[in-house]
Protein backbone atom coordinates (compact mmCIF):
# COMPACT_ATOMS: atom_id res chain seq x y z
CA UNK A 1 0.00 0.00 0.00
CA UNK A 2 1.39 3.45 -0.91
CA UNK A 3 0.07 4.89 2.18
CA UNK A 4 1.41 2.60 4.63
CA UNK A 5 5.13 3.90 5.54
CA UNK A 6 7.85 1.25 6.46
CA UNK A 7 7.63 2.33 10.27
CA UNK A 8 4.33 1.29 10.21
CA UNK A 9 4.61 -2.00 8.87
CA UNK A 10 7.45 -2.37 11.33
CA UNK A 11 5.17 -1.44 14.27
CA UNK A 12 2.25 -3.81 12.53
CA UNK A 13 5.17 -6.38 12.45
CA UNK A 14 6.07 -6.23 16.29
CA UNK A 15 2.56 -5.82 17.42
CA UNK A 16 1.85 -9.19 15.41
CA UNK A 17 4.52 -10.85 16.98
CA UNK A 18 4.01 -9.46 20.64
CA UNK A 19 -0.17 -10.67 19.92
CA UNK A 20 1.42 -14.13 19.13
CA UNK A 21 3.53 -14.67 21.55
CA UNK A 22 1.17 -13.69 24.05
CA UNK A 23 -1.50 -16.37 22.72
CA UNK A 24 0.66 -19.24 21.63
CA UNK A 25 -1.12 -21.52 24.45
CA UNK A 26 2.05 -24.06 24.36
CA UNK A 27 5.60 -22.78 24.94
CA UNK A 28 7.58 -24.14 21.64
CA UNK A 29 10.47 -25.08 23.67
CA UNK A 30 8.30 -27.37 25.80
CA UNK A 31 6.86 -28.60 22.68
CA UNK A 32 10.21 -29.65 21.63
CA UNK A 33 11.28 -31.34 24.90
CA UNK A 34 8.34 -33.76 24.62
CA UNK A 35 9.05 -34.54 21.00
CA UNK A 36 10.15 -38.19 21.38
CA UNK A 37 7.17 -38.79 24.17
CA UNK A 38 5.29 -40.94 22.71
CA UNK A 39 1.88 -42.66 24.18
CA UNK A 40 2.45 -46.46 25.01
CA UNK A 41 1.16 -49.47 22.44
CA UNK A 42 -1.15 -49.80 25.79
CA UNK A 43 -2.40 -46.16 25.93
CA UNK A 44 -2.91 -45.82 22.67
CA UNK A 45 -5.31 -48.89 22.79
CA UNK A 46 -7.21 -47.45 25.40
CA UNK A 47 -7.67 -44.41 23.41
CA UNK A 48 -8.75 -46.56 21.29
CA UNK A 49 -11.84 -48.14 23.39
CA UNK A 50 -12.87 -45.21 24.62
CA UNK A 51 -16.60 -44.45 23.01
CA UNK A 52 -17.17 -42.17 20.29
CA UNK A 53 -18.68 -40.07 21.96
CA UNK A 54 -16.03 -39.50 24.57
CA UNK A 55 -13.22 -39.22 22.14
CA UNK A 56 -15.45 -36.47 20.32
CA UNK A 57 -16.62 -34.44 23.57
CA UNK A 58 -12.34 -34.47 24.26
CA UNK A 59 -11.18 -32.82 20.75
CA UNK A 60 -14.12 -30.73 20.67
CA UNK A 61 -12.95 -29.55 24.24
CA UNK A 62 -9.28 -29.16 23.05
CA UNK A 63 -9.87 -27.73 19.59
CA UNK A 64 -12.38 -24.94 21.49
CA UNK A 65 -9.49 -23.88 23.77
CA UNK A 66 -7.15 -23.73 21.07
CA UNK A 67 -9.40 -21.29 19.46
CA UNK A 68 -9.91 -19.48 22.64
CA UNK A 69 -6.67 -18.26 22.28
CA UNK A 70 -7.09 -17.80 18.22
CA UNK A 71 -9.89 -15.49 19.65
CA UNK A 72 -6.87 -13.45 22.23
CA UNK A 73 -4.94 -13.67 19.33
CA UNK A 74 -6.88 -11.64 17.04
CA UNK A 75 -8.47 -9.29 19.66
CA UNK A 76 -4.23 -7.96 20.59
CA UNK A 77 -3.64 -7.53 17.08
CA UNK A 78 -3.71 -3.87 16.29
CA UNK A 79 -6.17 -3.17 13.46
CA UNK A 80 -8.49 -6.16 14.35
CA UNK A 81 -10.53 -4.62 17.05
CA UNK A 82 -11.38 -1.37 14.77
CA UNK A 83 -13.14 -3.20 12.16
CA UNK A 84 -16.74 -3.68 12.71
CA UNK A 85 -18.04 -6.44 14.88
CA UNK A 86 -19.92 -7.96 12.27
CA UNK A 87 -16.24 -8.44 10.56
CA UNK A 88 -14.66 -9.06 13.25
CA UNK A 89 -17.01 -12.51 14.00
CA UNK A 90 -17.17 -13.54 10.00
CA UNK A 91 -13.22 -13.33 9.93
CA UNK A 92 -13.06 -15.36 13.45
CA UNK A 93 -15.94 -17.44 12.31
CA UNK A 94 -13.98 -18.58 9.30
CA UNK A 95 -10.32 -18.15 10.34
CA UNK A 96 -10.24 -19.32 13.86
CA UNK A 97 -10.16 -23.10 13.48
CA UNK A 98 -7.55 -22.74 9.87
CA UNK A 99 -5.50 -20.60 12.39
CA UNK A 100 -5.69 -23.63 15.03
CA UNK A 101 -4.54 -25.92 11.76
CA UNK A 102 -1.89 -24.58 11.13
CA UNK A 103 -0.82 -23.45 14.75
CA UNK A 104 -0.98 -27.76 15.20
CA UNK A 105 2.27 -27.85 12.91
CA UNK A 106 4.45 -26.49 15.91
CA UNK A 107 2.97 -29.43 18.06
CA UNK A 108 3.35 -31.61 15.72
CA UNK A 109 7.05 -34.20 15.31
CA UNK A 110 7.45 -35.46 11.45
CA UNK A 111 9.90 -37.78 12.09
CA UNK A 112 7.19 -40.08 13.70
CA UNK A 113 4.21 -38.51 12.41
CA UNK A 114 2.49 -37.40 16.10
CA UNK A 115 1.15 -34.85 16.94
CA UNK A 116 0.67 -33.52 20.58
CA UNK A 117 -2.58 -33.95 22.49
CA UNK A 118 -3.26 -34.91 26.44
CA UNK A 119 0.49 -34.54 27.36
CA UNK A 120 2.42 -36.89 24.82
CA UNK A 121 2.65 -37.29 21.28
CA UNK A 122 0.05 -39.32 19.60
CA UNK A 123 -0.13 -41.12 16.19
CA UNK A 124 -3.08 -40.79 14.03
CA UNK A 125 -4.44 -44.72 15.32
CA UNK A 126 -4.89 -43.09 18.68
CA UNK A 127 -7.49 -41.07 17.64
CA UNK A 128 -9.67 -44.36 15.23
CA UNK A 129 -12.49 -44.20 18.00
CA UNK A 130 -13.63 -40.79 16.43
CA UNK A 131 -14.88 -42.75 13.18
CA UNK A 132 -13.08 -40.48 10.69
CA UNK A 133 -9.55 -41.33 9.81
CA UNK A 134 -9.68 -39.87 6.56
CA UNK A 135 -10.37 -36.34 8.52
CA UNK A 136 -7.90 -37.17 10.72
CA UNK A 137 -4.86 -38.33 7.63
CA UNK A 138 -5.51 -35.35 6.13
CA UNK A 139 -5.20 -32.76 9.37
CA UNK A 140 -1.70 -35.06 9.69
CA UNK A 141 -0.78 -34.81 6.06
CA UNK A 142 -1.31 -31.03 6.16
CA UNK A 143 0.58 -30.80 9.31
CA UNK A 144 3.70 -32.94 7.73
CA UNK A 145 3.37 -30.53 4.43
CA UNK A 146 3.47 -27.20 7.03
CA UNK A 147 6.62 -28.93 8.91
CA UNK A 148 8.44 -29.15 6.05
CA UNK A 149 8.55 -25.57 5.68
CA UNK A 150 10.52 -25.17 9.09
CA UNK A 151 8.46 -22.29 9.81
CA UNK A 152 9.76 -19.84 12.62
CA UNK A 153 7.98 -18.59 15.69
CA UNK A 154 7.97 -14.95 13.95
CA UNK A 155 6.66 -16.43 10.50
CA UNK A 156 3.98 -18.45 12.45
CA UNK A 157 2.70 -15.12 13.75
CA UNK A 158 2.35 -13.29 10.51
CA UNK A 159 1.02 -16.33 8.60
CA UNK A 160 -1.59 -16.99 10.61
CA UNK A 161 -2.48 -13.08 10.64
CA UNK A 162 -2.69 -13.71 7.30
CA UNK A 163 -5.13 -16.25 7.64
CA UNK A 164 -7.20 -14.60 9.77
CA UNK A 165 -7.48 -11.23 7.82
CA UNK A 166 -8.99 -12.47 4.56
CA UNK A 167 -11.38 -9.60 2.61
CA UNK A 168 -12.22 -12.45 0.44
CA UNK A 169 -14.55 -13.91 3.31
CA UNK A 170 -18.04 -13.92 2.36
CA UNK A 171 -20.12 -11.49 4.35
CA UNK A 172 -17.89 -8.79 5.27
CA UNK A 173 -19.68 -5.49 5.86
CA UNK A 174 -16.11 -3.39 5.09
CA UNK A 175 -14.34 -5.81 2.67
CA UNK A 176 -11.84 -1.98 2.00
CA UNK A 177 -10.87 -2.06 5.47
CA UNK A 178 -10.23 -5.59 6.07
CA UNK A 179 -7.70 -5.30 2.78
CA UNK A 180 -6.22 -1.88 3.93
CA UNK A 181 -5.04 -4.12 7.13
CA UNK A 182 -4.47 -7.15 5.10
CA UNK A 183 -2.47 -5.39 2.59
CA UNK A 184 -0.56 -4.03 5.24
CA UNK A 185 0.30 -7.62 6.77
CA UNK A 186 1.03 -9.11 3.43
CA UNK A 187 3.96 -6.61 3.35
CA UNK A 188 5.32 -7.11 7.31
CA UNK A 189 5.06 -10.94 6.02
CA UNK A 190 6.83 -10.23 3.20
CA UNK A 191 9.58 -7.86 4.10
CA UNK A 192 9.92 -9.90 7.06
CA UNK A 193 11.01 -12.95 4.72
CA UNK A 194 13.12 -10.71 2.63
CA UNK A 195 14.76 -10.00 5.27
CA UNK A 196 15.86 -13.32 6.44
CA UNK A 197 16.13 -14.75 3.58
CA UNK A 198 13.14 -16.62 3.32
CA UNK A 199 10.96 -15.74 0.29
CA UNK A 200 11.58 -19.18 -1.54
CA UNK A 201 8.90 -20.17 1.00
CA UNK A 202 6.04 -18.25 -0.35
CA UNK A 203 5.54 -20.47 -3.38
CA UNK A 204 5.39 -23.34 -0.88
CA UNK A 205 2.46 -22.05 0.99
CA UNK A 206 -0.22 -23.99 1.43
CA UNK A 207 -2.94 -22.87 -0.99
CA UNK A 208 -5.81 -21.13 1.23
CA UNK A 209 -8.70 -23.60 -0.62
CA UNK A 210 -6.37 -26.37 1.41
CA UNK A 211 -7.55 -25.22 4.92
CA UNK A 212 -10.94 -24.28 3.83
CA UNK A 213 -11.42 -28.12 2.31
CA UNK A 214 -10.13 -29.65 5.99
CA UNK A 215 -12.39 -26.95 7.99
CA UNK A 216 -15.41 -28.43 5.71
CA UNK A 217 -14.62 -31.95 5.88
CA UNK A 218 -14.60 -31.08 9.99
CA UNK A 219 -17.91 -29.68 9.95
CA UNK A 220 -19.19 -32.42 7.77
CA UNK A 221 -17.58 -35.29 9.96
CA UNK A 222 -19.46 -33.38 13.10
CA UNK A 223 -23.04 -32.88 10.95
CA UNK A 224 -23.21 -36.89 10.99
CA UNK A 225 -21.46 -36.67 13.95
CA UNK A 226 -24.72 -35.47 15.78
CA UNK A 227 -27.02 -36.79 13.51
CA UNK A 228 -26.50 -39.85 15.35
CA UNK A 229 -25.79 -38.38 18.77
CA UNK A 230 -28.22 -35.26 19.03
CA UNK A 231 -28.37 -35.09 22.17
CA UNK A 232 -24.52 -35.76 23.34
CA UNK A 233 -23.50 -32.42 21.02
CA UNK A 234 -26.54 -30.15 23.03
CA UNK A 235 -25.85 -31.29 26.38
CA UNK A 236 -22.17 -31.70 26.51
CA UNK A 237 -20.04 -29.95 23.64
CA UNK A 238 -18.62 -26.81 24.17
CA UNK A 239 -21.19 -23.80 23.33
CA UNK A 240 -18.32 -22.02 21.68
CA UNK A 241 -17.60 -25.02 19.35
CA UNK A 242 -21.26 -25.45 18.47
CA UNK A 243 -21.72 -21.59 18.11
CA UNK A 244 -18.64 -22.13 15.38
CA UNK A 245 -19.29 -25.12 13.79
CA UNK A 246 -22.96 -26.24 13.98
CA UNK B 1 -26.23 -11.66 17.23
CA UNK B 2 -27.81 -13.86 18.98
CA UNK B 3 -26.43 -16.56 16.80
CA UNK B 4 -22.86 -15.30 17.92
CA UNK B 5 -23.47 -14.55 21.25
CA UNK B 6 -19.91 -16.74 22.77
CA UNK B 7 -17.89 -14.70 20.51
CA UNK B 8 -19.66 -11.59 20.90
CA UNK B 9 -19.02 -11.62 24.69
CA UNK B 10 -15.50 -12.54 24.04
CA UNK B 11 -14.81 -9.99 21.62
CA UNK B 12 -16.88 -7.21 24.27
CA UNK B 13 -14.66 -8.91 27.08
CA UNK B 14 -11.49 -6.56 27.59
CA UNK B 15 -10.24 -8.43 30.77
CA UNK B 16 -9.20 -11.63 28.95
Amino acid sequence: SPNSSLTEIEHLTQNVLKSYRETCQLRLEDLQLLRWETFTKEEVGSYQKKSMEEMWERCACHITEAIQYVVEFAKRMSGFMDLCQNDQIVLLKAGAMEVVLVRMCRAFNSENRTVFFEGKYASPELFKSLGCNELINSIFDFAHSLSSLHFSENEIALFTALVLINSNRPWLQEKSKVERLQNNLELAFKHMLRKNHREGILAKLPPKGKLRNLCYQHMEKLRSFRQMYPIIVHAVFPPLYKELFS
Amino acid sequence: KEKHKILHRLLQDSSS
